[in-house]
């Protein structure tokens, strides 16, 4: 039954298309599922556009509060983050593609895109939040997936988000707040002012019987990755990054605290804002330092492993 | 075959050994504490 | 003018079915296509200049099918006529490869291998041709000088799974994966070789011989750290002397990394990947070997 969420429902996609329950609820769509197929595929593309921004598709279907990416497929789009709308460049390509999908019998609709924040974490920008907006209005349902990945090489672990955007002028709840990601200084203006337009949803993935046998087979290639990679001398310059970053706050969270050194005592509210700033700033520091430091042991495991044997 | 082809192996270890590697290693490492160290 | 094209026409495709190729080009080649009496469309002179090449090139004379060819290269880009299109292609990749610019003949060749449609107007593209066309982009990147771009081209044709199929596939893995190569596997692939691919160089050597020694030096350049060129000249095969001529070539034109010391008579190698870089290739290929043995195992039930 593994395999079951593969078969395409025609007629119960068409129901809930008609329905659009998702109208009632600004937060409908809570979960998203993502085949490990369009996972790697979302992956390898964002990594092959360096540090330029990429962008694709994703096709799936929907279950419920569920949105279920069963493939994705790149558009021939680069630098989504320069110009508004860098999908325009696509929609010919789109509809090609989409029309030969059908043909080819491959029925499931696109039901969002994806693109990459090489080296700045997984957010919407005001961009991104404008283009989701316009694809909520016309395409629903449609969802908004940010991939990062320098962060991923860095990481180990994908780092991805997905995301849906309010409606204009809509006061969210107060929302849980999700896990702490360090946003560059240059995109901290644009992180903060965007951040309440949008929620991000819970990412599970799932793989088919052939994913499993696909990957066991590819087992060994796993582990001897692992155990020949080297996280300090693949992420040197996005460490670098974000080191230099880091010390731009460091700065500017000095330069806040002289330019109040007027009144002797911060006000209680102010002082708790520098606070809550270089606290920040600590957790980015000391975030940098473990994942240095995890380098570093895997290093050091690796010469008594490999190069003590005498 | 089989002990031959794990002998072959042993004999690939240590995997590298030259002056340039230590020297190499030592100064990641350092530069590594070093950046442990700013941190703290 | 027309009564003396038609003869000459007459004339080509008697020379031709008597297979002499060359007078067959001569005729045809004294039709003016760019007289001012009578205007001739451009396919029809396009399919001449062609049709010339062509003949000229039956008889290996690469100078002279390069003269008709260069002129048809002013008139094939505004020409739809897919055939003659395809025809000029060959046309274009066998001259270079007759110069002996390998590397371009390759990429042409390769490029006529993956054409599409197997019905191209009246010609049929039978797999044989496009086969054919393959193995052509093979020998010719193997014979093409070593360095970055060769590698480049090897790597295409190397993941080109239509390649494995080829009877040339075990030379081209081990030219890919810069493994050397020993005189007998170097001899039968010189029996596939046409005459100019045997042709003397100035220096005595064929271009397979060059084309092997420096491949050859290059892979080992990736196994040894230094060697004496005693030691080299024996495992290539040729004088020391010739052996040292060749790698400071290869050194100067940066296609190998290394330094002479030529008192010692030593080459010592360079790598410029990073110590720490070469450290996680090298516990790569131990994990590699660890899994081979532990597969042995399992498949023999340990």
């Amino acid at each position: 039954n593994t395999d079951s969420i593969y078969h395409y429902d025609e007629s119960a996609q068409t129901k809930f298309q008609k329905e659009k329950q998702w109208t009632n609820d600004p937060h409908y769509f809570k979960r998203v599922k993502i085949s490990a197929l369009a996972l790697l595929k979302m992956v390898v593309h964002a990594r092959s556009g360096g540090n330029i921004e990429i962008m694709g598709l994703m096709q799936g279907k929907t279950d419920g509060d569920a949105i279920i990416v069963m493939d994705a497929f790149a558009l021939p789009v680069e630098g989504t983050e320069t110009r508004v709308n860098a999908q325009a460049d696509a929609y010919e390509y789109m509809v090609d593609y989409s029309q030969t999908n059908k043909q080819a019998g491959r029925l499931e609709n696109v039901v969002g895109w994806y693109h990459s924040h090489p080296g700045y974490g997984c957010w919407l920008s005001g961009i991104d939040v404008s283009t989701q907006m316009l694809n909520q209005q016309f395409q629903e349902p449609f969802l908004a997936v940010v991939i990062d990945p320098t962060r991923t090489v860095s990481a180990g672990k994908v780092e991805i988000g997905a995301f849906r955007t309010y409606p204009e002028g809509y006061k969210p709840p107060d929302e849980p707040v999700s896990e702490y990601q360090t946003i560059p200084l240059n995109k901290i203006e644009d992180f903060g002012v965007h951040c309440k337009q949008y929620y991000s949803l819970d990412i599970t993935y799932f793989k088919s019987s052939l994913d499993c046998r696909l990957l066991d087979l590819l087992w060994n290639k796993y582990w001897v990755n692992t155990l020949s990679s080297s996280p300090l001398l693949a992420n040197r310059d996005y460490v670098a990054g974000q080191i230099s970053d880091l010390a731009e706050k460091l700065e500017q969270a000095e330069n806040h605290l002289h330019t109040r050194l007027g009144p002797m005592v911060l006000p209680t509210q102010r002082k708790k804002e520098e606070d809550s700033q270089l606290a920040k700033i600590t957790r980015d520091s000391s975030k940098i330092t473990v994942e240095q430091v995890h380098g570093l042991m895997s290093q050091v495991i690796k010469d008594t492993l490999f190069n003590s044997v005498h | 075959s089989l002990v031959r082809q794990v002998s072959s192996l042993l004999r690939r270890l240590p995997a590298i050994e030259s002056e340039k590697f230590q020297d190499d290693f030592l100064m990641e490492y350092n530069d590594t504490l070093l950046v442990t160290y700013l941190a703290m | 003018e027309e009564q003396v094209l038609i003869i000459r026409e007459k004339l080509a495709e008697l020379y031709e079915s008597e297979e002499q190729w060359s007078r067959a080009a001569q005729m045809l080649s004294g039709i003016d296509l760019d007289s001012g009496i009578r205007m001739m469309d451009e396919a029809y002179k396009l399919s001449k200049c062609v049709q010339i090449a062509r003949l000229y090139l039956e008889d290996d004379d690469a100078v002279n099918a390069e003269a008709f060819i260069n002129k048809a290269s002013f008139l094939v880009s505004g020409s739809q006529h897919e055939v003659l299109n395809l025809q000029y292609k060959v046309c274009y990749a066998r001259i270079l490869d007759l110069k002996r610019k390998f590397l371009e003949a390759a990429l042409r060749y390769y490029d006529i291998s993956q054409i599409e449609q197997r019905q191209i107007g009246e010609e049929l593209i039978d797999e044989d041709a496009l086969e054919q066309a393959l193995t052509a982009a093979v020998t010719c990147t193997i014979l093409a000088a070593a360095g970055p771009q060769r590698s480049r081209v090897l790597a295409t044709l190397y993941k080109d799974e239509r390649c494995s199929k080829l009877k040339i596939y075990p030379i081209l893995q081990k030219v890919y994966l810069e493994r050397i190569l020993r005189k007998p596997e170097i001899d039968a692939f010189a029996e596939e070789l046409k005459a100019h691919q045997k042709a003397l160089l100035p220096d005595k050597f064929t271009v397979l011989d060059r084309a092997m020694i420096e491949h050859n030096l290059l892979s080992a350049s990736k196994l040894y750290t230094n060697i004496s060129f005693e030691e080299l000249g024996t495992l290539l095969g040729i004088a020391p002397e010739k052996a040292e001529k060749i790698a400071s070539r290869m050194i100067y034109e940066d296609r190998m990394r290394g330094s002479i010391d030529q008192v010692e008579a030593f080459i010592h190698f360079e790598d410029d990947t990073e110590e720490l870089q070469q450290w996680d290739e090298q516990i790569v290929g131990l994990c590699q070997a660890l899994n081979d043995v532990l597969d042995g195992m399992a498949k023999r039930g340990l």
